[in-house]
């Protein structure tokens, strides 16, 4: 049998879970508890992979993704590649709670955030520059590029495409680990 | 990233994802965390699952989906996470990926690969009375 209310959420992010369970505990719905709980990791950054501050790009930036369902609704609100906010999870409620829509992406994620009252600000931290600082010194390896040239095991782009080379894809899937993920 | 599923005490569910996504990323591309049935997924009438790991891979199998609808046709959330996350291995063994589910009970299980020492996860409802830090071995 099972017993409610429950929370349960990815990796050992135990102050997030607490802070759902807190909002459950106090009244709040489900979908108070899921922006209590991700807002959590966002603020504490868990394990860089989640909110401001984090996983830079190639061009250094940090950018956030973020989604919420609700169940009785069937509804979604979701922002992806959003530049320059730091609330995610916030702003993807703003998307579930003032838009018919379900998704909305990178600038005009950010334009809709600031309208809802979001502010815009840099969002790099020491740690995603000095990390990205060090990717450029190794050659920018890891990356994600195949099927280009310069070789991209060896050099930093800009790449052009070059013929597919079947035996060359994939091979560094490997980089994706404990702290690094989605 | 963290994925999240709650259910109050009406029994409503919800489900949630955040991340910032993979280091070094190609400027522009996003995630499994944003997309509904890869990153999370949530069907009142059954259950919902949160998913974390490779997202280029997840995305590919819709496995928050997969594990609901696994739960719709009576497995287990520990059941239906396997075999959601079995399906990735078949096609990309050295992806790496988790998944935790959850059914409307309060029932949960999760599921993994490719992570050494296993998928943590945190957990907490009134009978463990505090949150709790779980972990399952992986496929």
């Amino acid at each position: 049998r099972g017993i409610l209310p429950l929370v349960i959420n990815t990796w050992n992010f135990s102050n997030a879970t607490l802070n759902a369970w807190t909002t459950l505990s106090s009244g709040g719905s489900a979908v108070d508890a899921i922006v209590s709980g991700c807002s959590t990791c966002e603020r504490e950054q868990c394990d860089h992979t989640v909110g401001w501050g984090g996983s830079p790009d190639e061009n250094g930036e940090s950018t956030l993704d973020a989604m919420i369902m609700d169940g009785p609704s069937h509804k979604v609100g979701a922002v992806a590649g959003m530049r320059r906010v730091k609330d995610a999870i916030s702003v993807a409620r703003k998307v579930l709670d003032n838009t018919q829509h379900s998704l909305l992406v990178g600038d005009f994620a950010t334009e809709f955030a600031v309208q809802m009252g979001f502010k815009e600000e840099n969002i790099s931290s020491d740690w995603s520059l000095k990390t990205w600082e060090d990717w450029k010194a190794n050659k920018c390896q890891p990356n994600y590029w195949q099927n280009v040239e310069p070789n991209p095991r060896e050099n930093c782009g800009p790449y052009k495409p070059v013929k597919r080379d079947a035996k060359n894809e994939n091979i560094n899937r490997n980089l994706v680990n404990y702290e690094n993920h989605d | 990233t963290i994925g999240m599923v709650a259910i109050d005490r009406n029994g409503s569910l919800a489900v949630g994802t955040s991340t910032n996504g993979l280091r070094h990323k190609i400027p522009g591309r996003v995630g499994d965390s944003p997309i509904p049935g890869s990153g999370a997924y949530v069907d009142q009438d059954v259950g919902g699952a949160a998913a974390t790991g490779d997202g280029d891979i997840i995305m590919r199998f819709l496995p928050s989906y997969q594990a609901v609808e696994n739960m719709r046709q009576g497995m287990s959330p520990k059941t239906a996470a396997n075999e959601a996350i079995a399906r990735i291995v078949k096609k990309y063994p050295k992806a790496m990926a988790a998944i935790v589910a959850a059914d409307n009970a309060g029932r949960y299980g999760a599921a993994c690969i490719n992570i050494e020492g296993g998928f943590p996860y945190s957990v907490v409802n009134p009978k463990l009375g505090n949150v709790t830090a779980e972990r399952v071995d992986c496929l």
